[in-house]
Formats: structure tokens, C-alpha cells, sequence
């Protein structure tokens, strides 16, 4: 089984 | 104000069939460098970002940056009455309550003219980083839809993995399991039909099918599509369009637990 990670984790506010 | 003339409806029309899925209201952000967009789907995991550069347009006009709040399935609804081969023109006044659509035949013998209510939407804008990485696979854009939902039938998930002998999609599922290979081909009189590989790095990755299935609505925009990876970051999918435009989409990995 795998988790979905989400974007949050690697792209950050500017 | 803007004013931004597309020779061929068709783009706009494309590019909302590709997106709509993924987002459903969003700004469109228009500066004297183009019209932009940048969204993220409701769970976070996909997000998508779009450029038409002024080029793209003629003529282009846009005195100060106006964010366009539209919702995609209204604006989808105004674009089933413009022909593909139809000008269009885009129309917002600096502060706009609406946006005001042109469609023109070839022949300018029909002149069709619609407002598009706008709305107030608060959006985040991410940071993407610049990425150098480990891998860019070039491929037809078809191959790649063809790829993702040939494997959508027999799991959620797919793994892609680059090294040196080429790269793999694998998907493993309750009915068995599947594998893809590609490997580099050049066809000269054929550009379209290419497939490029390059790597720095071995990269394998695994990402949910459903978003794939997605970005793969934006085929139609370019004949190639571009795949970017790394290990352990959201994976890009590039399509480019004429005058530098593109339409990208970021996919986040799964990880096994």
C-alpha cells in the first residue's frame, strides 16, 4: 500500500 | 484594460477541457506579459500552471494586471458557441465585473458577443521551485494517454522508472499486473513521434493513474509531452505550445508506508 502525499509539502508560499 | 485576440478559438477551448477537470473556479491572471493561471485541485495533490505569452495573441493589450475570476464550467458553456476556427478576443475592463468574449467567423460575416460574469476567488499562489531534474522524458503526447489509461484499467497506481536502459511504466493491480518500456527513437522526418530520454539520475516514482488520466485531457494542445522527474518531488508534465506558452501540471508522489 502507498500514502499520497500533497504539493503543500514541497512547494512553498512565494 | 485587456484586449487579447486569438486567431483560433480552438486554444481557449482546449485549454479549458484540460484544466476543468482538475479545477473548477480560478483566476486568470493577466499582466502586459500574457494571461496566466495556477491552480491546485481540491485535495492538494495536482496543480496546475498555465502561460499564454502576449505572442500568443495579436493583438495583446493589458495596462495593468487584472485578475480574472472565472468560474471554468460557465466559461465552458460561453466557448461551446464559438468554432474552433473562430477569432476570438478576449475584453476586461482594469476593475471588471465581467469579461467579454468575441467570436468572429473567418468570413466576418457572423459576429458573436458574450459577457462572462466573474467572481471573487482568493487564491494561494505556490512557490515552485526551479528543478534541475534527474530525468526529462520526451514522448508523443497520444503514446502517454494511451499509457495512462491502458494501465487506469488495471490499477490506481503507476511507477515510473527511468535509468539507463530507458524507462518503464509498471502497475501491479487485483487482476495482475503490467509493464510499459520505451526507449529513445528518432524520427527525423517525424519529430512528432520522438521519444527522448534524458538522465542524470536513476529516478523511479509511483503516482495516483486518476491525476495522469487528467493532465492526459491537454493531448490535444501539443503532439509532445514532456515528463519531469526527480526522487522524492512532485513530478511535471509539460505541454508546450507555440510562442513559449505551455500548460504544465505537477503531480505529488505516493510513497509506501
Amino acid at each position: 500500500k502507498s500514502r499520497q502525499q500533497t504539493l503543500g509539502k514541497f512547494f512553498g508560499k512565494p | 484594460m485587456l484586449e487579447a485576440r486569438l486567431e483560433q478559438a480552438a486554444l481557449l477551448k482546449k485549454v479549458v477541457d484540460a484544466i476543468k477537470e482538475l479545477v473548477q473556479e480560478c483566476n486568470f491572471d493577466c499582466n502586459d506579459s500574457g494571461i496566466g493561471l495556477q491552480a491546485m485541485d481540491n485535495s492538494h495533490v495536482a496543480l496546475v500552471s498555465m502561460f499564454l505569452k502576449s505572442e500568443s495573441f495579436s493583438p495583446f493589450r493589458c495596462d495593468r494586471n487584472i485578475a480574472l475570476g472565472i468560474n471554468l464550467n460557465a466559461l465552458q458553456k460561453v466557448l461551446r458557441a464559438a468554432q474552433n476556427e473562430d477569432i476570438l478576443t478576449l475584453k476586461a475592463e482594469d476593475a471588471p465585473d465581467v469579461v467579454n468574449l468575441v467570436f468572429e467567423n473567418a468570413t466576418a460575416d457572423r459576429i458573436s458577443e458574450y459577457d462572462l460574469k466573474l467572481m471573487d476567488i482568493d487564491q494561494e499562489h505556490l512557490g515552485i521551485p526551479d528543478t534541475d531534474y534527474a530525468a526529462q522524458i520526451s514522448m508523443p503526447s497520444s503514446e502517454f494517454q494511451r499509457i495512462t489509461r491502458d494501465l487506469s484499467a488495471i490499477s490506481e497506481s503507476v511507477t515510473i522508472e527511468c535509468n539507463k536502459e530507458g524507462v518503464s511504466f509498471a502497475c501491479e493491480g487485483d487482476i495482475g499486473k503490467g509493464n510499459i518500456k520505451l526507449r529513445q527513437y528518432t524520427n527525423v522526418d517525424k519529430p512528432a513521434e520522438n521519444v527522448e530520454v534524458n538522465m542524470t539520475e536513476p529516478v523511479a516514482l509511483t503516482f495516483a493513474l486518476k491525476y495522469l488520466g487528467n493532465f492526459c485531457k491537454a493531448s490535444g494542445l501539443s503532439e509532445q509531452v514532456r515528463l519531469c522527474l526527480s526522487n522524492e518531488v512532485p513530478l511535471m508534465v509539460e505541454y508546450a505550445l507555440a510562442n513559449n506558452s505551455y500548460i504544465r501540471f505537477y503531480l505529488a508522489p505516493k510513497i509506501g508506508d
